[in-house]
């Protein structure tokens, strides 16, 4: 019997959207910094038969930076993608799979990100806020300020700083610096990790032990320090709403 | 006798319009 010719697959086929959702599951389920990332196209697919029923996929992904933290537990398709004001951040991804038997299996990922150009968002928007430098001093400073006030005023576990995010400051008319970090629980209350915070240790490496935090610091005309914290084993189902869609039940102290 | 060549009328001759672009694929939420 000859062999069916080999048609090429088009980026838009069902079956490259199917290697590119176990692609962008995999990646964001490797990833342990930033922000879960959303396909936003597949620049391209090659198919390399191998057999019968096994090939080789070789994909190219654009991807998109969301507002969901990798350890958040929000599912991928409820995590907004960022817009484009927000200075979005793209990955540019290489993945190879294998398609055996109509299952796919990633085999390799290489990926890159970077933030738009300041350039092409201040072009398009004069006064969004641009993304900064995470190590800024405004920055740290923002995120100590945060989060010692949050612990400060709140009872239960220590909140550790895990990672900043994402962070943005604006200088006129006002000049506000606007970050986003990771935390993790302590072993400690607020009240011990002020006696000896060295003692406090992370909780286990779960991920109900995790939390994000988004932090404003306003330094003119007034002063003013504002935090939300989430944490995520702290979710409270709606009574509503299936399990997976439930919602978060956040911290503010202003 | 000058006799004219013909030319492929590309435009005119349906079995020879360009395929469908297989790639890239749609753009979900915004190029940057």
């Amino acid at each position: 019997v000859p062999a069916a010719p080999f048609v090429p697959l088009g980026c838009d086929d069902p079956e490259s959207e199917a290697a590119a959702e176990v692609a962008v599951n995999y990646i964001n389920g490797h990833s342990h910094h930033g922000y879960k990332f959303a396909l936003n196209r597949i620049e391209n697919i090659r198919v390399v038969p191998q057999g019968p029923n096994n090939n080789i996929m070789f994909l190219e992904l654009d991807l998109l930076e969301t507002r969901c933290h990798v350890l958040s537990p929000t599912p991928l398709e409820n995590c907004t993608v960022r817009s484009f004001t927000e200075h979005a951040v793209e990955g540019d991804c290489d993945i190879k799979l294998q398609k055996l038997d109509g299952k796919i299996t990633v085999l390799a990922t290489k990926c890159h990100s970077h933030a738009d150009s300041s350039e092409d968002v201040v072009q398009l928007c004069p006064d969004c806020p641009l993304l900064t430098s995470l190590n800024d001093t405004e920055v740290t400073t923002t995120v100590t300020a945060a989060l010692n006030a949050y612990n400060s005023k709140t009872a239960g576990a220590y909140l550790q700083l895990l990672e900043i995010g994402r962070a943005q400051i604006q200088y006129e008319p006002a000049h506000i610096v606007y970050a986003e970090f990771a935390v993790a629980a302590t072993n400690c209350s607020a009240e011990e990790a002020k006696d000896n915070v060295e003692a406090c240790q992370p909780l286990p490496d779960d991920q109900s032990n995790f939390g994000f935090c988004t932090a404003t610091t306003v330094t003119r005309p007034t002063e003013d320090l504002k935090v939300d914290c989430q944490l995520y084993g702290h979710q409270v189902p709606t009574p509503d709403a299936p399990l997976l869609s439930r919602v978060f039940q956040p911290t503010s102290i202003s | 006798p000058v006799a004219k060549r013909a030319v492929a009328q590309h435009d005119k001759e349906p079995h020879l319009v360009s395929p469908p672009l297989l790639c890239p694929g749609k753009v979900r939420h915004f190029k940057i």
